[in-house]
């Protein structure tokens, strides 16, 4: 979860 | 995605654009800190390199070209375009004083030691610092002009708005990302003097001036 999500943010 | 983050990120583009509006229509970045804007677009450029490698959604993809299109167009506002009005005697914060230490702790703390990860690490710690140039700016000036304020509110707002989304991530999705966290803390922390000062002068219609 932690991975996959990394960076999804702006 | 979530409400706080969506908002936030449209108060952070609402900052940028206050900012680009402002310079353009006044022709001039007089009390602008070019420091500051120089290290938000190396913050845009360092982070969104992903671009490149990895696709979120076509949102995440738009904002960020719009951001780093932004903010390269307001360091070139102030460095070329309108240069003249620019400052420069004013904006005096050594900012390799901030660039070199978060570059050393980049390297340092970082979730995975490849140089994507190394640069997405330097962007958000040098993000969380790099309003310093301008508030520095605004405190030895000793004011700020209404519009300037009011981008620094819709700025700090968006970062305030990041830690919600991150207590409601952490609490509906499982997820968090220390370092963000950390560095987002510190930035919003940053701005908390402002917000006061903000609060009980700019919105009460008076300009913002320090006491001398």
């Amino acid at each position: 979860k932690f991975e996959e999500a990394l960076h999804d943010e702006l | 995605m979530n409400v706080f983050r969506l908002i936030g990120d449209l108060s952070h583009l609402l900052a940028i654009l206050i900012l680009l509006w402002k310079i353009w229509k006044t022709r001039s970045c007089s009390g602008i800190s070019g420091k500051s804007q120089f290290l938000f677009a190396l913050v845009f450029t360092t982070r969104y390199l992903d671009l490149f490698t990895n696709f979120i959604s076509p949102y995440n993809t738009f904002m960020k070209i719009v951001y780093i299109v932004c903010s390269c167009v307001t360091v070139y506002f102030i460095y070329v375009k309108f240069k003249a009005t620019y400052d420069s005697n004013h904006d005096t914060f050594r900012v390799e004083f901030l660039v070199v230490p978060v570059g050393g702790l980049a390297f340092l703390v970082n979730h995975d030691f490849t140089p994507l990860e190394i640069l997405w690490t330097f962007s958000i710690y040098l993000e969380s610092v790099a309003i310093l140039p301008q508030l520095f700016m605004i405190s030895k000036t000793g004011e700020a002009e209404t519009i300037t304020s009011h981008y620094l509110f819709a700025l700090g707002a968006y970062r305030a708005l990041y830690i919600v989304n991150w207590v409601y991530r952490y609490y509906f999705e499982g997820f968090f990302d220390l370092i963000a966290i950390v560095a987002g803390c510190v930035q919003t922390i940053l701005y908390c003097d402002f917000f006061y000062l903000y609060i009980t002068k700019v919105l009460q219609g008076k300009k913002l001036s320090l006491p001398a």
